[in-house]
């Protein structure tokens, strides 16, 4: 791999980015998801967030240009030069643009966007060209699959060269998203593990930890049966930080650092949006919990140790939040890993215990352990 | 001209201008010649840049418009040159 001279980089580790002009070879959705996965090769790597914004002037200035576009770089026409990117740093800095004559595709019909994407990131983020012909930075295109995409050693290596690699979070490990040909099933008959997210979904409960999921029905323990997050939701592929359900609506929401999706069922409703539609402060950048009271029509999303209160009926956040979780919910101790509601009782997940609260009462009426969900 | 081609005279005008261009994009360092310079054919500064060309794909180093490197030079590629810049 090779870094550009000075060795720019970034020096937070969220970045926006902004798709300015679209192409019209791609519908706007899929130009989307592109740009999101392609972002996300790269931020599975190394402690980096990206959020979209779709107004003002972001990071990443992304767009899909013709010819001479006004940065003494122009393009070509079909083939040749197919984009290039700005190495990081202020204005220019960082920018990608695409050369519109191109035939963008999400498959193999004309040039892959997530491909070309990909590589171009790589020198928003400051990699230049590698000589390792099998290196996502290699200059010439070479069609990747999107999905189970995994970013090659070589841009692995040059990556963590500027950013380190991405850090375990106390409390929910997070680890780059490259799936393992054959993800292990943790073991969560282990005392010290927990979910990293539980919701309902229609009539089953779903427990997600890593890269893998149980679904069972909600009052039977019979059926229980472990599956791969890719196999029924692709797009999450790994480390859900948290979800929840609004039955009423037939909608699910899923939570992964700053972005969630929408689903009905297991059918994802379009591309991932960004928390900050919930009215977050910008600083809080992924969620550790969310649960949806029924009766009370609200959801409290748990954040490290505070939590907000969003009306699902406004559809805004509650004034005077955030709030402690531990003085509100009294008997409830450490950071919340994930949150159910299950017949008028609020299950908190926290490591290896699972805190039963009685939202009548408002004491916590028994403690179990997190693993006797799935069995243990 | 004729030290950097095996092809016809139009093909190797062809390709001739179409390695220049391309290694003016992706081998000119910043400060470099600008764009429509003339550079006098097989002048050294070409040579060179071919010989960078080849040894950063891993050819064979012969600072001559060849099969293999001319193959090269009309792959789909990023923009964003080989060189420092």
């Amino acid at each position: 791999y090779r870094l550009f001279p000075g060795e720019p980089k970034w020096k937070k580790n969220t970045l926006t980015y902004r798709i300015a002009k679209y192409t019209p070879s791609m519908t706007s959705a899929d130009v989307d998801k592109a740009i999101e996965m392609a972002l996300q090769a790269w931020s599975s790597a190394v402690p980096l967030n990206f959020v979209k914004i779709n107004s003002g002037v972001a990071d990443i200035m992304i767009s899909f240009e013709t010819g001479d576009h006004g940065d003494s770089y122009p393009f070509d026409g079909p083939r040749g030069t197919l984009a290039h990117a700005f190495a990081p740093g202020e204005g220019l800095g960082g920018d990608t643009h695409f050369d519109n004559a191109e035939k963008w595709t999400m498959g193999t019909n004309g040039f892959n966007l997530f491909t070309v994407a990909a590589h171009e990131f790589g020198h928003a983020l400051g990699l230049a060209h590698s000589a390792d012909p099998s290196a996502l930075m290699y200059p010439t295109y070479k069609y990747r699959h999107p999905y189970g995409f995994h970013l090659p050693k070589d841009d692995v290596k040059g990556i963590q060269a500027l950013y380190g690699p991405r850090k375990m979070f106390p409390g929910k490990p997070t680890v780059p998203n490259v799936p393992p040909h054959n993800p292990t099933i943790p073991d969560l008959c282990d005392s010290s593990s927990s979910f990293d997210a539980v919701t309902t979904l229609g009539k089953e409960l779903l427990l997600f930890k890593d890269r893998i999921f149980w679904r069972r029905q909600v009052h039977l323990m019979a059926g229980i049966r472990p599956s791969t997050i890719t196999s029924s939701f692709p797009q999450l592929m790994s480390n859900v930080d948290a979800a929840y359900e609004v039955a009423e609506r037939g909608t699910a929401y899923f939570f992964k650092g700053p972005h969630y999706w929408i689903t009905r069922g297991f059918q994802m409703q379009g591309p991932p949006r960004t928390i900050y539609d919930f009215g977050f402060p910008r600083y809080v950048q992924r969620i550790d919990a969310a649960v949806y009271l029924k009766d009370a029509q609200k959801t409290l999303f748990f954040v490290g140790d505070e939590y907000y209160s969003y009306d699902e009926r406004k559809m805004k956040m509650e004034k005077d939040y955030p709030k402690n979780t531990e003085e509100e919910f009294s008997g409830v101790n450490g950071q919340i890993d994930a949150a159910v509601e299950l017949n008028g009782y609020i299950y908190f997940f926290s490591g290896p215990k699972t805190y039963k609260y009685d939202i009548e009462k408002e004491d916590v009426v028994s403690v179990l352990k997190s693993g006797s969900w799935i069995g243990c | 001209a004729p030290s950097l081609f095996a092809a016809t005279p139009r093909t190797s005008k062809n390709n001739y201008r179409l390695a220049q261009v391309y290694l003016h994009k992706y081998y000119t360092r910043k400060g470099g010649h600008q764009v429509g310079e003339m550079v006098a054919r097989g002048s050294n500064s070409i040579v060179k840049k071919i010989k960078e060309l080849q040894a950063f794909f891993g050819l064979q180093v012969t600072g001559k418009l060849d099969r293999s490197t001319m193959d090269m030079i009309k792959k789909p590629r990023c923009g964003v040159p080989d060189v420092a810049n």
